[in-house]
């Protein structure tokens, strides 16, 4: 990892004596490929750099007898930091039931991640209504109410044949009426270039009030990952995000790029693809992850 | 955009950022400058628009090798099966195919390999109707290498030119699902030998640099024929299929640019390479 890479930098540079503004360049160089290499976006890799650059030519670095123990420490800090300095739960305060919106291009994970959600939400003894607002995968409806079923928990009869819209507000009539005290709606993913698809996203917000609008993304995403969470903040103002597959070896460099670009908080981690494979995101854990 | 402008550190550093940007990775995007580089210096290339344009050659030289349409057996079913990671777009590329090769006058039968996820199977059963070709599939949790063979036999039972079976999304690095894999690989031999004759690696345009891995791993485990880049229709190049292409040099037969049936088209590396800038 970048441990190591660092460590042969810094040895080479020992033997000329005293380090040099130009040989922290050089150093600066490697960390920006790592970062590359973890799939952070390349202006925001080259943002990190120049933010480091600060420290990284200090007395702390240039004076220590351990520069490389040294950069690594402030280069860890720096990204810790950035991905967010404590952890972010679920903001559930308001009268129920509080409607959670999950969006994010197709394939990211939201339809599971949905019944994660409501597993967790259980167990915190809240009545949980999932609404599958997904009209246009084949058997997208069916999916969530099996998952339900093995759960136990809710699903909305969604009709196939009107809007998601419709269903969507339709669904928390129902939940008003039920007294759930949540409402975990499910909606089909889009591509964030797709006007009609993100205007029907903001009028599902507008109609349903969503106290969280959480954009599911996939760990493995590569540099495009500034560019969809963008949109997607800009049209519907996201509360939070959560990234999936991280159960795999993708570095998840996507997770500094989404931070760094929308400033919104990255609230879980999906590690797995059964209902308990949910976890609270943190900023250091992913730290290591992207550099190691 | 970049035109008669000089070459110089600028220009270079826009052109790292195009490369990179559209995820070909940092260590092939400078193997590619590099190259290139040497025909800078040795003044054979005069400005930017000549500088792209060599660029553009040098992908394409990498990419054209690989474009090769998928073939047929002569006689018996052709038997395809397709893997990847979770949520690629497996089962929507086996819709599509199925489709296509039905309107080339193929008699097509696809097998529900996927009976671990929720819905797997009804989904795959709805692109079948659209098709209008018939799916072989079991119940929910059955196992995978049980469908896998019933399929083969039908498909040679009902003189089935192709099938196409879809298996369950499986992280690379998890050791008994891909050891799964393999024995649904080897159920297949006992009835046809040599199937299958086809294994599709599906990578979703959107992946970063992970595509290398998965499909290094993936090939390891039950060997790469072909491969299908899905979801080209959004803002992401996919351009970690370069890098995929100069290691491990295997045909990208597909390319997915949407959610309906009829969107999938034969990788063409020239057009490829042009969206790239
Ligand atoms: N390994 C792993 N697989 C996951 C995780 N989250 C979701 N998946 C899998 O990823 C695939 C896609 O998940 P879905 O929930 O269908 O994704 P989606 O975003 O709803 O897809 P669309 O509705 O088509 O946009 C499925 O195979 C899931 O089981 C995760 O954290 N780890
Ligand atoms: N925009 C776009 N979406 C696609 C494309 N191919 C597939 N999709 C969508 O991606 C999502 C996932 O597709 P699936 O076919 O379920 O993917 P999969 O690999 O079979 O998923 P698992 O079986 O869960 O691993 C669906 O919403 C598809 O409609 C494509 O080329 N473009
Ligand atoms: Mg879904
Ligand atoms: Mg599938």
């Amino acid at each position: 990892g970048l441990t190591e890479k660092l460590n042969g930098v810094f040895k080479a540079l020992k033997g000329r004596g005293k380090l040099t503004e130009k040989d922290i360049d050089l150093v600066l160089k490697e960390i920006r490929m790592a970062l590359l290499e973890a799939d952070v976006n390349f202006k925001v890799a080259k943002q990190f750099v120049a933010a480091i650059r600060e420290r990284a030519v200090g007395q702390e670095v240039l004076e220590s007898l351990t520069p490389a123990q040294q950069v690594i420490k402030i280069v860890r800090d720096e990204m810790t930091s950035l991905l967010g300095e404590k952890r972010c739960d679920l903001d559930l305060g308001a009268r129920p039931p509080v409607t959670i919106l999950l969006t994010g291009l197709q394939g990211s994970g939201k339809t599971t991640t949905c019944s994660k959600l409501a597993r967790r939400l259980k167990n915190e003894k809240k009545k949980v209504l999932l609404v599958p607002a997904d009209t246009h995968r084949p058997a997208a409806i069916t999916q969530l109410k099996k998952l339900g079923q093995d759960l136990a928990v809710d699903v909305y009869n969604s009709d196939p044949s009107i809007s998601p819209l419709e269903i969507s507000r339709k669904a928390l009539e129902y939940a008003r009426t039920n007294t759930f005290d949540v409402v975990l709606i499910d909606s089909a993913g889009r591509l964030q270039i797709d006007e009609p698809l993100m205007q029907e996203l903001c009028e599902i917000k507008e109609a349903v009030d969503p106290k969280e609008i959480l954009f599911v993304a996939d760990a493995m995403t590569g540099q495009e990952a500034v560019n969809v969470a963008l949109e997607f903040d800009k049209v519907l103002d996201i509360t939070g995000v959560i990234l999936t597959k991280l159960d795999g070896d993708a570095r998840g460099g996507a997770a500094l790029s989404i931070k760094a670009v929308t400033g919104k908080p990255l609230k879980f981690i999906g590690t797995g693809e059964k209902s308990d494979a949910l976890e609270p995101f943190y900023p250091d854990r992913m730290a290591s992850r992207i550099l190691d | 955009v970049l035109g008669k402008k000089t070459i110089d550190e600028d220009l270079i550093e826009e052109l790292e950022e195009v490369l990179i940007g559209a995820d070909i990775g940092v260590k092939t995007s400078y193997d590619i400058l590099e190259s290139v580089g040497d025909r800078v210096r040795r003044k054979e290339l005069g400005d930017a628009d000549a500088l792209k344009n060599a660029i553009k050659e040098e992908i394409q030289a990498i990419l054209h090798r690989e474009e090769s349409v998928f073939t047929f057996k002569p006689e018996g079913p052709t038997v395809m099966m397709v893997v990847g990671v979770n949520g690629v777009g497996k089962t929507t590329t086996i819709g599509k195919l199925a489709l296509r090769y039905k309107k080339e006058g193929k008699n097509v039968l696809i097998a529900a390999g996927d009976t671990f996820r929720a819905a797997a199977i009804e989904q795959l059963q709805i692109w079948a109707e659209r098709a209008g070709i018939d799916i072989v599939k079991h119940h929910d949790g059955a196992d995978p290498a049980a469908v896998a063979y019933d399929s083969i036999e039908a498909a040679k039972a009902r003189g089935a030119d192709l099938l196409i079976v879809d298996t369950a999304g499986r992280l690379h690095t998890k050791i008994n699902l891909m050891e799964e894999l393999k024995k649904i690989k080897r159920v297949m031999t006992k009835v046809i030998p040599d199937a299958p004759h086809e294994v599709l690696l599906v990578v979703d345009a959107t992946t970063g640099q992970n595509a290398i891995s998965q499909a290094k791993l993936f090939n390891e485990s039950v060997g790469l024929t072909g491969l299908a880049i899905t979801k080209l229709d959004g803002t992401p190049k996919g351009g970690v299929i370069i890098a995929i292409a100069d290691e491990l040099d295997i045909p990208i037969r597909y390319i997915g640019v949407g959610e309906g049936v009829e969107d999938l088209r034969d990788f063409n590396a020239a057009e490829f390479v042009e969206a790239i800038f």
